[in-house]
């Protein structure tokens, strides 16, 4: 464990806060995809199978579980709660995510480190993380604005990304046998994807102005 | 954990 590991997985903690906090406070899930939540949830219950069969740290183990259950429970909040399911606008969530867990599913059976059960979950999980966000990122676009909350949601998810890859440089410079090439080429991917909203997001914190997103 | 794995990452 490095500090931009520890400082990455803080900052995922943090975006998921915000986003609970954002639902809890407000009571209502304006501007979040239910699509891009739906597919986090399956990212972590497809990679933390190895809950029931490795055993890393009591961190490790503690991390998963909140991760499975946060995501759940936000999936839970957009579907079942009354007040917050009525705020859910499904005309701007249109992305067809089902596409994505097809295409991961299919690139996991040629693309991965073993042939076992464990190791193909692992893997589509991997690609389905690094994909999971566009459901979201095109709802912020088709809606323009983006509430303070939403936008600190995805500015912290980025971060997450963005630290995760300079955990990965760290432990590549000083761990001489690190190449996990399947994880680190989907990480790149998926952080790229955050890069024009990482660039209006400064944009507007550099003018001191609510952020908005081109159409 | 071997040192070379990132399944011990989240």
């Amino acid at each position: 464990m490095n500090i931009f590991r520890l400082a990455g997985d803080m900052t995922h903690l943090l975006s998921i806060l915000v986003l609970l906090l954002k639902i809890y406070a407000t009571k209502s899930c304006s501007g979040v995809s239910r699509k891009t939540q739906e597919l986090y949830a399956i990212v972590f219950l497809a990679r933390y199978l190895d809950l029931f069969t490795d055993f890393i740290s009591v961190y490790n183990t503690f991390m998963k579980i909140v991760f499975i259950a946060s995501s759940l429970a936000i999936v839970w909040c957009i579907r079942v709660h009354p007040m917050v399911k009525r705020s859910y606008d499904k005309d701007l969530d249109t992305f067809r995510h089902y596409l994505l867990v097809a295409a991961s599913f299919l690139l996991a059976l040629f693309l991965h480190e073993k042939f076992t059960f464990l190791e193909i979950f692992w893997a589509f999980s991997i690609y389905l993380e690094a994909v999971a966000i566009l459901p979201q990122l095109v709802l912020l676009q088709r809606s323009g604005n983006v509430d303070n909350l939403t936008g600190q949601y995805v500015f912290f998810l980025g971060a997450y990304r963005g630290l995760y890859i300079l955990n990965w440089i760290y432990r590549y410079l000083t761990e001489p046998r690190f190449t996990r090439w399947i994880a680190c080429v989907s990480g790149v991917v998926q952080t790229a994807l955050y890069a024009d909203f990482f660039y209006y997001y400064f944009i507007s914190w550099k003018n001191n102005s609510k952020l908005k997103l081109p159409a | 954990t071997n040192k070379d794995d990132v399944h011990d990452e989240l």
